[in-house]
């Protein structure tokens, strides 16, 4: 099963956009796909019409009182969810003292390793328990980036600093799969300069031993389209929504791009 | 001295880019500004040119290892900034065990009350001991908000959970000023909806006797403009950059409708 983490520490770059629509985009094209909502905010949860307080949600998972079985919810024949629950901001803090508290999601998910094709875990804007049990779960890390000032600042903290220590200290196996150009405003100098910089970043680090060493740049940007924000209001991802905008092409033109580039992975 | 606490949990909605050109927009009208960074993301700080890792910033402030005094850098002549530190979220675990540490802040502010004549605080996407801190320090709470489905959500939780609670128990005086709509795309149905909605909610509130009770929705919004992403990135605000651009004319713009609605209390 490829296990995805999506992951930007930065606020308000498309991470729940991303899992909502690439999720769907891949099950639409048949796969199997569960997704995981680990932020306390609850946006991918609430983006599908799900109950933000249920008690068998993945807050229930991480404290050890329901499985992952019990927790998941359907939400069409290829596409499942692991909701979150508005009080999770205290998982944080309640498990900052167990034993290998970065693990145990990763623990619980082996029951079901073969009932899914893809796993998509939304993470909060954060680096703290509950991205890190995201990055230990996954083997591959996804990161949305809205090309504007600082985007390159964030993105090396997350690289240099957490994912390059979990990939040392707890899980050898994560890559970098690549970036997603998200909010994409093109036609604007912001955009195709932090674009050609994310790019740099990467060819410096192509002969390493990073975790990023054979990380993409998506070629697939996310354009900026209303569609999109509009869409989860009405409990639906883009393909319900709007099947012929922007977004759903975007969306469905990157999952077809990851699929490609994971082929032989 | 007003002392303005610039906090919405949700990331990227323009609490910074609010910050840096509010701040600019009152210090062009003749106040003395404090700005003050308290995001481990250190954005603000970035934003202005100033380096993300002096020994004299906000966290050895919080840590009582340098004087507010100390650590102030001056912009221009009523215009200064009290860094982040990119190592800020260690402050937030470090602090948890201290007693009295929602108030660490305002306790070390008092020693600058008579400087300045409006000091805004920028906060981090989350509810922690720093927008605790920020929340503690300030008389009024400015939210902006980006009218997307769920922001009304969101601040809901805001004002309910930690503005409610931080007024009850350790400031009093605390009021939210208002909401600013931010990366406001007009014409858009679903901006219209929010904005709506987010009227409708504090005039449930009017006559209730809560700390929201007379909190605006600020007629300004600020609209989606390039250049206001474009202008951090010279370091500067959008006053230097593109005085004549909406992003300008709309801080500018709310920055009156600010001093008119503030002139009686
Ligand atoms: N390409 C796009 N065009 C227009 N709006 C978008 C696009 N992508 C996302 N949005 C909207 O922008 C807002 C922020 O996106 P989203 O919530 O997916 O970001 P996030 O990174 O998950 O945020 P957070 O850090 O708070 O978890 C949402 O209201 C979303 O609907
Ligand atoms: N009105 C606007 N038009 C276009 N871009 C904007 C506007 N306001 C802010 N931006 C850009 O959007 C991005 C997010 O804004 P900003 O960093 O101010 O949000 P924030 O709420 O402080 O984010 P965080 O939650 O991460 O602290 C930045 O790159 C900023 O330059
Ligand atoms: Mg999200
Ligand atoms: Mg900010």
């Amino acid at each position: 099963m490829h296990s995805i983490a999506v992951l930007n520490q930065k606020g308000g770059v498309g991470k729940t956009t991303s899992v909502a629509n690439l999720s769907a985009a891949f099950a639409r094209k048949g796969f199997r796909v569960l997704m995981i909502d680990l932020d306390p905010q609850a946006h991918l949860t609430l983006n599908f019409g799900v109950d933000g307080k249920s008690q068998k949600s993945v807050y229930a998972v991480l404290e050890e009182r329901v499985s992952v079985a019990e927790s998941v919810v359907k939400i069409n024949d290829h596409l499942s969810l692991i909701p979150s629950h508005l009080d999770l901001a205290a998982a944080e803090i309640e498990l900052v003292s167990v034993v290998g508290r970065e693990v145990i999601l990763r623990d619980a998910l082996e029951s079901v390793q073969d009932d899914y094709d893809l796993m998509l875990m939304d993470c909060p804007p954060s680096l703290g328990t509950l991205a890190i049990n995201a990055l230990s779960t996954a083997n591959e890390v996804l990161i949305p980036l809205q090309p504007h000032f600082l985007a390159l600042q964030g993105l090396g903290k997350l690289l240099h600093e957490t994912i390059r220590l979990v990939s040392k200290r707890i899980n050898p196996q994560l890559r970098v799969g690549g970036v997603i150009m998200t909010m994409y405003e093109g036609g604007t100098r912001l955009a195709t300069e932090i674009v050609e910089d994310v790019k740099g970043f990467f060819e410096a680090a192509r002969n390493t031993d990073s975790p990023w060493s054979d990380a993409l740049v998506y070629r697939t940007p996310i354009r900026r389209n209303i569609k999109l924000a509009e869409a989860p209001s009405h409990g639906v991802t883009i393909f319900e929504y709007e099947p012929k905008c922007n977004g759903a092409i975007d969306y469905d033109a990157l999952a077809d791009e990851w699929i490609q580039a994971n082929r032989d992975r």
